[in-house]
């Protein structure tokens, strides 16, 4: 039996709307710790693990490890029907062949139970190894996200630069170049502060359809951490109260 | 313009 009662149920709507026009069936595993997954978008471009600690849930119960298939496209659908104060149970059997959902009112006053059909999918665990990154970034997610929607505008390739000092957001496109470049800073504006970790300096090419796409998550957390080493994935983490969701991003090379 | 990478380049599957 695996049984999760999460009190804010707000913040697994704003879950599932980050990771849905990314990953569209993935596997979740559910452990007495955690409930976690890890599924790649439908390109093999991008990369989303998502850890929730079960320490966080106001009751958690989880009698053996399970795999639970699960159409995001579908959950997406049912946690809509899910008000913003409502709690949320997520409910399954051993070996089960649904996974239950309750949604509950803030006064009791309206409970609504779903029963989301399990797929069997194949899984595509990838081996991620533990790494220091060159350069790490913490910034406002909100800004980053600001700034990648509008660079959007003029090409779909973000240049990432990173020295100690600053960091570089440049793009190059048919009506012209630019960049945006932000200065390390310990502002008390949250929308300001920006944190660099820098051994090395580091530039590289990301497609920012993927980082419009991953700063959706923006909703769950104020900050972003951007970690970044020349030639492998970037990370983006997004962490909040109940866990941390992180999005790997394979860079563009010159051809 | 750049080509994107795949993340099976960079990691192995498990």
């Amino acid at each position: 039996m695996f049984e999760a009662l999460l009190g804010n149920g707000l913040i697994l709507k704003k879950i599932i709307e980050s990771i849905k026009e990314l990953v569209t069936e993935v596997n979740f595993e559910v452990t007495s710790e955690a409930i976690s997954l890890q599924a790649m978008d439908a390109s093999h471009v991008a990369l989303v693990v998502l850890v929730l600690r079960a320490s966080e849930f106001e009751e958690y119960r989880c009698d053996r490890p399970q795999t639970l298939g699960v159409s995001i496209t579908n959950l997406a659908k049912l946690l809509k029907i899910a008000g913003n104060d409502d709690s949320i149970i997520l409910r399954a059997e051993d070996e089960a062949h649904v996974l239950t959902l309750v949604f509950t009112g803030k006064n009791n006053e309206k409970m609504c139970e779903f029963n989301l059909n399990l797929l069997t999918l194949d899984s595509e665990h990838l081996g991620i190894p533990e790494q220091e990154y060159s350069a790490e970034v913490t910034m406002s997610s909100s800004e980053f996200s600001r700034i990648c929607r509008e660079l959007t505008q003029v090409t779909d390739t973000l240049n990432l630069s990173v020295d100690k000092e600053s960091v570089k957001f440049a793009v190059s496109g048919d009506i012209g170049t630019g960049s945006i470049t932000m200065k390390a800073n310990n502002s008390d504006k949250s929308e300001e502060k920006l944190i660099l970790n820098v051994s090395d300096t580091v530039s590289m090419a990301f497609a920012l359809r993927y980082l419009n796409l991953f700063n959706k998550a923006s909703s769950l957390s104020d900050e972003v951490v951007l970690s970044l080493s020349p030639e492998v994935p970037v990370v983006l983490k997004f962490a909040f109260d109940l866990g941390e969701l992180k999005y790997f991003l394979a860079p563009k090379i010159a051809e | 313009t750049p080509l994107q990478n795949s993340l099976s380049e960079f990691y192995s599957c498990v």
